[in-house]
């Protein structure tokens, strides 16, 4: 049990180092206040934004513990993959520097798994394959007019 | 494995039958606020049997998800979503059916009627495990990061 | 006590009526599960947004609830008028259509009070009189550099 | 009466003396992640003595506040307010400082030393509250929306 615990947690916070690097150009790592004791412990992220001091997630900006939010998340899928993600709104803290750059990570990650992503932001719309237009009708029913990104440009 | 297409009928705001094709790659789904877009994310959860505590659907139970508009409520909601395997097709389907004493909810497997425990053997063959952490809903990301230290441990617990 | 419980109460119900109809042009109320004992009693939200039916805060969309919880926070700030109002990034969960509608709002008020308001998206950015921009310096240290928009303008 | 500047010193991410004037009406506080914008807001719920139980600072004691950059961390932050109030002006300020051993937080009022509940008196009659409902911090639209119904109601006790 210890053994699956720790095999679990150098896992992730292997994928967690990667990813900030990615992510927020900066270096980050995960730790447990009580190593010894592992299920007594809590899990602590430590992260060191480009060009800043390590700070703790209490810290840290609105902005900034949501990319922390978002690596950790991509470090538990990456250790266990699946055939597709959805995403519902995870881009609404970032300004449009870091939207771009999630954009970018899930286009390049998208040539493994499908990505299905609900955004209202720009540069989201702008990397994506395709679009999935969604309106209210006037009868109070949902409808969604489709957008064939790739076709749109040919 | 991809999921190739999303058909909902009836399920929360869809009271008109919508047909979803699905690329693989990176598809964005947007729209106004109130439009819609999360109740697409609900309704592959809701089909996949995949809301636990943590994935909850905004509904008390489920008769709360059959379309209600202009107080006309009808009796069936469903969902089916058809994933594309290679050159096979996997399609999964659920309906809540409601009648004036009681509702009953049915999973279907390639047109024939299945138990959830069978569907979720078959997902998690694929890599869809009943956790989904490949699905991350509106709001869990703040969610995360309000957890306390000991909560985010359990994470790992869980995934040990 | 309870007397003034009532007028509070009532003076918010009016305000949130009047704010979610310019907000949100829908109608809204507020009231209690148990109006005779006020004490041991929960404060609700009933809107009908635009064309829609009347729903509860628990079945709204994101967007939805957050311009409910603004419209709360208006009808308070009504009742207890201050000569100046900070807002961080309460713009977050809206869209394009909404925050524009909101920044109009916001404009308005600003003939009575002093808005100071943190915000990522354009539509506040165009409704403002002046920005101020911030950036983290090199050196790790936060600098301001001030924009006076009406005068960009002449 | 409104804000008329805002000079912020050693305090948070602000290591350098900045000055911020404002004008009356609408102003937009705009940046990158990460820049220092809530921080500002920060700045004026710590020199007004704002900060209560629902209006945190994000430091689990005062001399967090201090810059602390590099390694650095000097001795002393210090935020000023100058209102403009008609054609007279009101000139708030709070200093803190730290030695080897301990921590002190001072209010100046107009240039001379007050107390807390003297700048609270005349914040009061300008209609400046400690409750600080004009002030609307980073996440506090999400804590509207998911606090209980009984949570809500206590809002109302609250202003009564
Ligand atoms: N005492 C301190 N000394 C130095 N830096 C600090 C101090 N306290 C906080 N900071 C830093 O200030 C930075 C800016 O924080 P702030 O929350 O103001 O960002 P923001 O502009 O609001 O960003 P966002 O758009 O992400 O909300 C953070 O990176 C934080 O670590
Ligand atoms: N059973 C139901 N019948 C009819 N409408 C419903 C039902 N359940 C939910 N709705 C409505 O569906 C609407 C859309 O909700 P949804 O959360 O999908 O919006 P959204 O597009 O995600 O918006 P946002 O950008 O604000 O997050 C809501 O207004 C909600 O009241
Ligand atoms: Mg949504
Ligand atoms: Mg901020």
């Amino acid at each position: 049990k210890r053994e699956k615990f720790f095999e679990v947690f150098n896992a992730l916070n292997q994928n967690f180092r990667e990813i900030i690097r990615n992510l927020a150009n900066g270096e980050g790592e995960l730790y447990l206040d009580n190593p010894e004791d592992p299920f007594n412990s809590g899990l602590y992220m430590r992260v060191r934004p480009y060009g800043k001091q390590v700070q703790r997630l209490e810290q840290m900006s609105g902005g900034e513990k949501s990319l922390v939010a978002l690596a950790l998340i991509f470090a538990i899928q990456r250790y266990k993959p699946a055939p597709f993600y959805a995403f519902d709104e995870v881009d609404m803290f970032l300004d449009g520097v870091n939207v771009a750059r999630l954009a970018r990570m899930i286009k390049e990650l998208s040539s493994q798994a499908q990505f299905i992503v609900v955004s209202l932001r720009k540069p989201m719309l702008e990397e994506a394959d395709a679009i999935v237009g969604v309106t209210m009708g006037r009868d109070n029913i949902s409808q969604v007019t489709g957008i064939r990104k790739a076709s749109m440009i040919q | 494995m991809h999921i190739k297409r999303i058909t909902i009928k009836n399920f929360k705001s869809f009271g008109k039958k919508v047909d979803i094709p699905l690329d693989r790659g990176f598809t964005v789904i947007s729209g106004p606020n109130g439009s819609g877009k999360s109740n697409i994310i609900d309704s592959i959860i809701f089909c996949l049997g995949l809301h636990t505590s943590s994935k909850i659907l905004r509904a008390e139970k489920l008769p709360d998800l059959i379309y209600s508009g202009n107080g006309r409520k009808t009796g069936t909601a469903e969902v089916e979503i058809v994933f594309e395997n290679g050159d096979e097709e996997l399609r999964i389907a659920r309906r809540v059916k409601i009648t004036d004493r009681n509702y009953y909810s049915y999973y279907y497997l390639n047109g024939k009627s299945a138990s959830h425990g069978e569907i979720m053997k078959i997902l998690e063959r694929e890599g869809i495990y009943s956790d989904a952490y490949n699905i991350v809903m509106q709001g869990d990301v703040t969610r995360i990061v309000e957890m306390t230290p000991f909560q985010r441990r359990k994470i790992i617990d869980d995934i040990a």
